[in-house]
Parts: C-alpha cells; sequence; structure tokens
C-alpha cells in the first residue's frame, strides 16, 4: 500500500484509527498488533515519523496520524 | 483526556511539522 511495507501499513491504519488527542501510545500499539514483535513496531513507528505519515503528541509514546482528519 | 494549552500547542506544532514533512516526501516523489 502506498510505498509502505504491510507491518507499516498495519501500524498506519491502527494509528488512523485513533481518536484520542493525545494519539495511540506504543504500548497500545503492541497489544492491538500482538502477532507484530516491538522492534518492527519501533521501526514502523520511526519510518512513518520520517515520512509526515505520523507526529507524536504530548511524549515520544503517544502518536496521531496526519491523515486521520 | 484534557490537555494543558501548552501540550495542545506542542501537538499542533508537530502535527505541522509533520504535514509538511509529508508534503517534501510526496513532491519528491513525483
Amino acid at each position: 500500500m502506498n510505498g509502505l511495507t504491510p507491518q507499516q501499513g498495519q501500524v498506519l491504519n491502527l494509528i488512523k484509527t485513533c481518536k484520542e488527542v493525545q494519539g495511540i501510545s506504543i504500548q497500545d500499539i503492541k497489544i492491538r498488533l500482538k502477532g507484530m514483535n516491538a522492534l518492527a513496531i519501533k521501526q514502523a513507528v520511526e519510518f512513518l515519523g520520517n515520512e509526515g505519515h505520523i507526529y507524536s503528541t504530548v511524549d515520544e509514546d503517544h502518536y496521531r496520524s496526519t491523515e486521520s482528519e | 483526556t484534557s490537555l494543558t494549552a501548552e501540550q495542545q500547542q506542542k501537538i499542533e506544532e508537530n502535527r505541522q511539522r509533520a504535514l509538511a514533512r509529508r508534503a517534501e516526501r510526496l513532491a519528491a516523489q513525483q
């Protein structure tokens, strides 16, 4: 999907569904994407941040999508 | 959860930076 790996797409889709002002935490992403290991999630979040798909909110542990609104 | 004005401002700044980065990446792909 649009230049993303399946794992990056999964992480992005999950972040997009979050309606909280402070975004979704890495911990919540790990819980929701049980099949994905922590390193893969960290790397996907890093990539998505670099590409401007997501941004951190109250701290470096919470993320929102630039495409969710 | 209610956020402080400072937190809201920080989030908005991060969002604007991410949008600019996204636009840059998309332009580079053209």
